[in-house]
């Protein structure tokens, strides 16, 4: 599991039983009462903008709560958030939907200047700060042999032997460079690399990337046969990073040739409708050698369009 | 072998944590991802010189028991706190 946190937003991704939606309640509360802001409108809270969303799960049951069915969560939220909207994406019925909540932007919160006319500038003509794009893989059915590079020896419960070195951390770095999750972009000169990686035992694997500081992506890995399973998450302008010698397509492709998943879903969110790599992911059809695309679904929602595209493995 | 000392250092790690951790019971991938904008972008925040990573590392800790995880470590960058958590 992973947290970020910026000065103006942050992103909370848990893996397991994890109960993501009880820390809201306290999280406004501490927001108001360390920063002095204050979201509340009518009763409920209204922040620029909130994102929720999952696959669906392996084994809901096994999920505490309100995290055992998408409408409890929805209700759970709306509690929270006025102006929220609910989608299941992908084939009902099927164990690899994905499900999204969303609200709508608080626009008095965007800071943005009113011209001299009254009118708001096109965001598609702001700077490119303001641009802002999600690429999410998630992949089940891993190729025993891949899954078999997130399994350690190591045992749990060894004593603490040095101040320095921490074997946890120690062996995930070495994960890293092993599978290559490192080189997923061609980072160019210039560009500062900083990772914090984990291999937990007896197996599993967690890692925060960061890219020129403001970047990130991260992974998690679940290798156990039977419901083997792994995510890339990533906030990197790829074009940006690579000095214009990778697109997102190529990122996807890295990504696969570390796991080879049986069955993958792709979700990318941008900000803005001119996208290039909105378009590019958009027009993949054939292109992704060994796979056979068998949904692929666009939506505009309010600001953001999201893409979402699912695998399966010929 | 990686040495710790090869990684750029991060800024916090919790070795008894990470000593202790044990997944054998870890069943369940897809993940819970919650991403909230209180703002825009940073340069929309409230001109007060306090924003999200003014609060300080102990109150993440208490939120985030409440979602059942707890910080195996973190690193800070000029621009963001990134935690890697349990589970």
């Amino acid at each position: 599991s992973s947290l970020f946190v910026f000065d103006h937003k942050l992103t909370l991704k848990t893996c397991g039983t994890t109960t993501t939606l009880f820390c809201l309640e306290e999280l406004f509360r501490v927001v108001k009462e360390h920063l002095d802001w204050n979201f509340c409108q009518k009763g409920k809270v209204n922040p620029y903008k909130v994102f929720y969303s999952r696959r669906c799960f392996m084994f809901p049951k096994k999920q505490q709560g309100i995290h055992q069915n998408w409408d409890d969560e929805t209700q759970y939220l709306n509690k929270f958030f006025s102006n929220g909207k609910s989608y299941l994406v992908g084939r009902l019925g099927q164990a690899n939907h994905w499900s999204l909540y969303v609200t709508e932007t608080n626009r008095d919160l965007d800071g943005q200047d009113e011209n001299f006319d009254g009118s708001e500038e096109d965001d598609d003509e702001n700077d490119d700060d303001d641009d802002d794009e999600t690429l999410e893989m998630l992949m089940t059915g891993l190729t025993p042999s891949r899954a078999s590079q997130f399994v350690t020896t190591r045992e749990p419960g060894q004593p603490v032997e040095s101040d320095t070195d921490d074997e946890g951390h120690v062996l995930g770095a070495q994960v890293t460079e092993d599978t290559q999750l490192d080189r997923i972009y061609d980072n160019v000169e210039g560009v500062s690399f900083q990772q914090d990686a984990f291999a937990f035992t007896p197996c599993g694997y967690s890692a925060n990337v960061v890219m020129d500081q403001e970047y990130y992506y991260t992974l998690h890995v679940t290798p156990e046969d039977g419901w083997s399973y792994a995510s890339f998450e990533s906030n990197v302008p790829v074009t940006k990073v690579s000095g214009g010698t990778q697109d997102n397509i190529a990122v996807m492709e890295r990504v696969l040739q570390v796991f080879g998943p049986s069955d993958f879903c792709l979700t990318f969110f941008s900000r803005r409708s001119h996208n290039d790599n909105f378009a590019k992911l958009k027009k993949l059809t054939d292109r992704v050698s060994n796979y056979t695309r068998k949904d692929k679904i666009v939506y505009q929602l309010d600001d953001y369009h999201l893409l979402y595209l699912r695998f399966e493995r010929n | 072998t990686v040495s710790l000392n090869a990684i750029p250092s991060p800024s916090y790690i919790d070795r008894e944590l990470s000593a202790n951790l044990d997944s054998t019971d870890a069943f369940e991938g897809p993940e819970k991802l919650l991403e909230i904008w209180f703002y825009k972008n940073s340069s929309c925040v409230p001109d007060n010189a306090k924003t999200l990573r003014s609060i300080d590392f102990s109150t993440w800790v208490r939120l985030l028991q409440l979602v059942k995880c707890q910080v195996l470590s973190m690193k800070q960058t000029e621009k963001m706190n990134a935690f890697l958590l349990s589970e």
